[in-house]
């Protein structure tokens, strides 16, 4: 439990519009944290970094006059975003494919039963489809 | 690596700590990643 996994997150390269995630994180975490425990953190991240791009849009609405309670109002979306957002998470396969993690695995098994190469493990995302 | 984040995720009593950094360069361990 305390050794360290170390992967590379991208957007899913045919599920996902890259516009809207373009970022790739590089994350660290240990061995025992679960996909569930990754896709929880993905949707915590997302969520924040939009209500943080939302607050920052419209203070400079207000500095041009807007109307208040911008603010709240995008807080109020993207705290619904974090407790409902969901994301599927998958792992590259030989021929291009992509396969479906389920939650429950470890990032431990995932890198010693579908990865096993020396470097570190990349994963994709999308968001979950029957939202 | 620039700015590095952490975030505890907990789910059924199990909190696994989560850092990321916007590059992997200084951060990974060495794996000759940009």
């Amino acid at each position: 439990p305390g050794s360290e996994i170390e992967l590379v997150f991208r957007p899913h390269p045919l599920l996902v519009n890259t516009q809207d995630y373009s970022q790739t994180r590089y994350v660290k975490t240990t061995a025992n944290a679960t996909v569930d425990h990754l896709s929880k953190y993905l949707a915590l991240r997302i969520a924040l970094e939009d209500r943080q791009r939302d607050s920052q849009s419209d203070a400079g609405t207000e500095k041009e006059g807007g109307a208040k309670g911008g603010n709240a109002a995008a807080e109020g979306a993207s705290l619904k975003n974090i407790s409902e957002k969901q994301y599927t998470i998958y792992i590259p396969t030989s021929g291009g494919q992509f396969s479906t993690l389920n939650g429950s695995l470890t990032l431990e098994l995932v890198n010693e039963k579908y990865w096993k190469v020396r470097k570190p493990l990349e994963l994709y995302y999308a968001p979950t489809k029957d939202q | 690596p620039g700015e590095v984040t952490v975030t505890d995720v907990t789910i059924n009593s199990l909190t696994v700590t989560f850092r990321e950094a916007l590059a992997a360069k200084g951060f990974f361990r060495g794996w000759g990643l940009e």
